[in-house]
């Protein structure tokens, strides 16, 4: 029983909010992508436009296949790619009010959903850590 | 009850085993790691010795932090540094036997978790996406 209280609670109190997500812009060059990611550590992150509304997402393995040549890596690519054109736009979306249920069901092939409101500003992410903090803390009764 | 059922499962049941994991030896190059890294689509990876006992973990993040300057990336570096001299060797391991409820612990922090023998021989590992695979189906009861 506990469990399904645990799976109809509202993706929105457990995101980590947009404030506190590192993101790039869709113009930003690959150059700087690769540099956030590596100050941060991440290896994925959202890519926003001026008015933080959500476009895809860029990650440390698309760079890499982008500089990728034939015999060694491109990496004089960097500056002349944009975001916008290696970044993935196919990426599944939550809203704050979906269960914890529809997260966790998308959590299995992603290591973490971006949520956005109905006109598409990015609000945050549900990660696939928390999600396991939670259940963890859920199933020990 | 049906999930202490899944919690005392053994992790051996649900590894990925070794033969179907990208790794790396100790000895190779950061360019080459990088290229494993890049080929596969995976953003860390094992690192193993010619006996296939288990070293440490290599990443992306991990590479991309050992190449960075002052002023740019310094990329020459890829062919003159030795994974075992960037790798984290401070990683948790779990056991064929151990239970899952062990796994989901360490799962919380780590995307993924190494299992190795007795003697140190690496076996498989554990990941984020079929610990949640399987807890989905387990508390859709
Ligand atoms: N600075 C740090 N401190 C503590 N633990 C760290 C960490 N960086 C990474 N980790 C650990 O490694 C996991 C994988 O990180 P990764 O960057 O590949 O994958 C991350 C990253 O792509 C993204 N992410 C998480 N937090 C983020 C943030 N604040 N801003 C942007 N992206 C974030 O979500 C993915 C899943 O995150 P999740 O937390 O489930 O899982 C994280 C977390 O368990
Ligand atoms: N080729 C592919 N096909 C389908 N989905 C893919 C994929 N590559 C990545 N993914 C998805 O992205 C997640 C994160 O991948 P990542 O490479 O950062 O992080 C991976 C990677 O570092 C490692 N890993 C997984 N399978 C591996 C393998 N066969 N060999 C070596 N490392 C592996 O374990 C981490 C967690 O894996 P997990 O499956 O939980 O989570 C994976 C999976 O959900």
């Amino acid at each position: 029983v506990r469990i399904s209280g645990f799976l109809d609670k509202s993706v929105g109190d457990y995101i980590i909010p947009s404030d506190r997500v590192a993101h790039v812009q869709v113009g930003n060059s690959l150059e700087h992508a690769l540099l956030v990611l590596t100050q941060t550590g991440y290896t994925a992150i959202p890519v926003l436009d001026s008015e933080y509304k959500l476009h895809g997402l860029i990650s440390t393995p698309l760079i890499l296949d982008a500089i990728t040549g034939l015999k060694r890596f491109e990496f004089e690519k960097l500056d002349k790619l944009a975001v916008e054109e290696i970044m993935n736009k196919k990426i599944p979306t939550l809203t704050l009010d979906d269960t914890l249920e529809k997260g966790l069901k998308l959590l299995i092939n992603h290591p973490f959903v971006c949520t956005v409101n109905n006109e598409g500003y990015f609000e945050g992410i549900l990660t696939r850590r928390v999600i396991l903090k939670q259940l963890t803390a859920y199933i020990h009764l």
